[in-house]
C-alpha cells in the first residue's frame, strides 16, 4: 500500500530488531520530505508525522503483528485520515455545481461527468455558466457534442445566474444537471458575488471544488474562501496524469474540511476515476 | 568578528520554512539556504551589526541571485529583424492563449504590429477562443481548421507576416504534459519547423514544487528563452517564480495580473522580492 521509498523507511525500523525513538524520528523525516515534495501543507505534516511518532513509540502492536507491520498500518491509517476514504457518489437524480480557479479543468471535467453518469445510465444536461471567458460556449459544446449529451448556453449572454436559470427550465429531462462555471479566486471579489448568487439559483446536490493537481499550498485560503461562500462538496483533483502528486489539492480537501469525489487523469473525456485512496496515498509518499 | 554555524544555523530554518511557506519547492528551498550558509559562515561582521540582520539581509540577496539578470523584451523586438516570431508554451490551463493576446495588446501599445498564430488545433472551443480575442483586441487571427498541424498555423502566419509587414508572430500551442512523449516531440517539431526567434514558457504562479518539473522538462525539450509567470493577481506568495528560475535559469520576462487585455507587467526581480519576504 505505500510507496517504495517510504517501504525502505520502514525497513530501516526495523532492521533494529525493535522500534526506537532515533529509528522512528528518521521514518518522519522521510515522510516529511515526501509530503513537502507533494506540496502538502507545512503544519498539516507537522501534526500528520507527530501523530505517528507517538503512536510508533507508544503503542502496542495488536496480537501477532510483527512491529514492521505495526508502523506501517500507523502510517496508512495516519495517511487516510488527512485524505479521506472513498466518497459515495449517489447514483440518483441531481444537479452539480463546479467551482474553482481559472484553468483548473472545470469545464472538461464537467463533460466528463457527463460522461460518467451517462454511462452510468442516468441521463446527463450540461448547462455553461461561463459567460465571461472566450470560446467558453463553443467548448462546452463542442465537448457535449462528442458523448451526445444535452446542452444548454447562450453565447452572447453576459449574465450568467440568468442563463443558468434558463438552463435549468430547459433541461427538465435530464437526471444529473452539471452547471460549469467561469474560473474565479478569492479576491475577485464580483466573481465571488456571482458564484453565490449561481449557487442560490441552482441549489446543487453538490458543489464541487475542482483543483489542479500542481497547485502550490497557497490554496488553503481559496479553499476557505470557496467554502465559506458556498459551501464545497467535495473536490476534484485534475491533472494528475502529469507528475504533480496532489499534495496542494490535498491541503485544500483538509482547509475544506471535504473529501476527494474524482481524479482526473487525462484530457480525454473518459479520463475520470472514482477517488480510491490507496494508490493516492502511495503518491503522495513518492 | 567571523560568523560561525552556530550563529547562522538558528536563522536558516526560519529562512527555509518561510520559503516552503511561500510554495518554493521543498529541493530549491533547502539549495538556496545550503548556499547562503556556505557563504556566511566565515563572513566577518562589525561588532555592531547583529547577525540575524546580517543573514536576513543576505537571504534577501541571495533570493535576488536566483533570478538571471533581467531580459528587456521591448528591447529585444525594438532590435530584432521583423517579423519576429515568438512561440508560446506549457502545460495546461496555465493562461497561454490569454497572455498572447495580452502581449499582442502590450506590442501595440508600443507601437508594434502582431499577428495571433493559432497553433492549438486540438482543444475543444481552442480556435474559437483566440478567434474571439482576436476580435475583441481588432487583431488577425491565422488559423487553420481543427485537427491541422500547429507547425503549419505559425509557418502560415510568418508567411503573412513577411508578406504584410507584420512585426510580431504570436505562436499560441496546445497545453500539455510534460509527461507525454507524443506531445513533447510534437512541440520540438513545431521548433524544429518554424524556427522561433523567441521561445516563452508560460507558468501560473499558483503552482506549487510540479514547477519545477515542468520548466525542466519544457527547457530540455526546447530550450525556453524566457518565462511569462501569469496568475499573480491570485492570492498566492508565487514561490513558483523562484523554484523555476532557479532550475532553468532563464529569465521571467512579465507576469499576469488579472483576465484582462492590461493585465499585464514587466517582472521586477526587487519588487517580486520584496513580496516574498513580506
Ligand atoms: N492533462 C490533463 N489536462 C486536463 C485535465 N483536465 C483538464 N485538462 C486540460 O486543462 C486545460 C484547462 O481545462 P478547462 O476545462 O478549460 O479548465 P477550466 O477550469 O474550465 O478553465 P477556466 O474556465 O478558464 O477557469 C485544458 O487544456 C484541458 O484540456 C486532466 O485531467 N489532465
Ligand atoms: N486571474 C487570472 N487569470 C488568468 C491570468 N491569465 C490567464 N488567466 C485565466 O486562466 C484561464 C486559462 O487561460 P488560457 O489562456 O485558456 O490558458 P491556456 O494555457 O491557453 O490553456 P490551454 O490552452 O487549455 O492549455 C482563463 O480563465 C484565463 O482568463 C491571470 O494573470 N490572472
Ligand atoms: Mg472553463
Ligand atoms: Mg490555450
Amino acid at each position: 500500500k505505500l510507496g517504495s521509498s517510504l517501504k525502505n523507511s520502514v525497513r530501516k525500523i526495523v532492521k533494529k530488531g525493535r522500534i526506537d525513538k532515533e529509528t522512528v524520528n528518521e521514518l518522519a523525516t522521510d515522510i516529511q520530505r515526501a509530503l513537502l515534495k507533494s506540496d502538502v501543507d507545512v503544519e498539516l505534516v507537522q501534526e500528520l508525522t507527530d501523530k505517528i511518532k507517538d503512536r510508533a513509540l507508544n503503542e502496542e502492536p495488536p496480537k501477532g503483528a510483527s512491529s514492521r507491520e505495526h508502523v506501517i498500518r500507523i502510517v496508512y491509517e495516519e495517511m487516510l485520515e488527512i485524505v479521506g476514504e472513498e466518497t459515495e457518489v449517489p447514483m440518483e437524480e441531481q444537479d452539480i455545481m463546479l467551482v474553482g480557479l481559472q484553468g483548473s479543468g472545470k469545464t472538461t471535467t464537467a463533460a466528463k461527468l457527463a460522461n460518467y453518469f451517462q454511462k452510468k445510465g442516468l441521463k446527463p444536461g450540461l448547462i455553461c455558466g461561463d459567460t465571461f471567458r472566450p470560446g467558453a460556449y463553443n467548448q462546452l459544446k463542442e465537448l457535449s457534442q462528442r458523448i451526445d449529451s444535452v446542452f444548454y448556453g447562450e453565447k452572447e449572454s453576459e449574465d450568467a445566474i440568468q442563463v443558468v436559470k434558463n438552463g435549468l427550465n430547459e433541461l427538465k429531462d435530464s437526471k444529473v444537471r452539471i452547471v460549469d462555471t467561469a474560473g474565479r479566486h478569492s479576491l475577485e471579489s464580483d466573481l465571488i458575488d456571482e458564484m453565490e448568487q449561481i449557487n442560490e439559483v441552482v441549489e446543487p446536490d453538490k458543489k464541487f471544488l475542482v483543483i489542479d493537481a500542481s497547485i502550490g499550498k497557497g490554496v488553503k485560503d481559496q479553499a476557505n474562501s470557496f467554502n465559506e461562500a458556498i459551501g464545497i462538496d467535495g473536490v476534484i483533483i485534475t491533472k494528475l496524469d502529469g507528475t504533480a502528486k496532489g499534495g496542494g489539492a490535498l491541503t485544500a480537501v483538509s482547509e475544506a474540511e471535504t473529501n476527494i469525489a474524482f481524479l482526473g487523469t487525462g484530457e480525454k473525456l473518459n479520463e475520470l476515476e472514482e477517488f480510491e485512496p490507496d494508490s493516492f496515498i502511495s503518491r503522495l509518499l513518492g | 568578528v567571523f560568523l560561525d554555524e552556530d550563529d547562522v544555523e538558528p536563522y536558516l530554518e526560519e529562512l527555509k520554512l518561510s520559503l516552503l511557506k511561500s510554495d518554493v519547492a521543498l529541493e530549491v528551498s533547502e539549495k538556496i539556504v545550503e548556499k547562503l550558509e556556505s557563504n556566511l559562515v566565515g563572513e566577518e561582521i562589525k561588532w555592531r551589526e547583529n547577525s540575524e540582520k546580517y543573514v536576513k539581509k543576505a537571504f534577501k540577496e541571495a533570493l535576488i541571485d536566483v533570478f538571471p539578470s533581467e531580459f528587456n523584451f521591448f528591447d529585444f523586438i525594438e532590435e530584432k529583424d521583423k517579423p519576429i516570431n515568438i512561440l508560446f508554451v506549457g502545460t495546461n490551463g496555465v493562461g497561454k492563449t490569454t497572455t498572447i493576446a495580452k502581449i499582442s495588446k502590450a506590442l501595440e501599445e508600443k507601437g508594434y504590429s502582431s499577428v495571433l498564430a493559432n497553433g492549438d488545433t486540438f482543444r475543444a472551443g481552442a480556435i474559437q477562443q483566440l478567434d474571439k480575442h482576436g476580435e475583441n483586441i481588432d487583431k488577425k487571427v491565422i488559423k487553420h481548421e481543427k485537427g491541422g498541424d500547429p507547425a503549419a498555423v505559425i509557418y502560415d502566419a510568418v508567411e503573412y507576416s513577411e508578406a504584410n509587414n507584420v512585426d510580431v508572430v504570436l505562436g499560441d500551442t496546445a497545453g500539455r504534459m510534460h509527461t507525454d512523449v507524443n506531445l513533447m516531440d510534437q512541440i520540438k517539431k513545431i521548433k524544429r519547423v518554424t524556427k522561433p526567434d523567441l521561445i516563452v514558457f508560460v507558468d501560473e504562479a499558483v503552482a506549487g514544487s510540479d514547477a519545477v518539473e515542468r520548466a525542466k522538462e519544457f527547457d530540455e525539450a526546447v530550450d525556453v528563452d524566457a518565462v511569462i509567470l501569469s496568475k499573480i493577481d491570485a492570492d498566492v506568495k508565487g514561490g513558483a517564480a523562484i523554484s523555476i528560475s532557479h532550475t532553468i535559469e532563464k529569465p521571467i520576462i512579465f507576469v499576469g495580473t488579472g483576465q484582462g487585455y492590461e493585465d499585464i507587467k514587466e517582472f521586477n526581480t526587487d519588487w517580486f522580492v520584496g513580496q516574498i519576504l513580506e
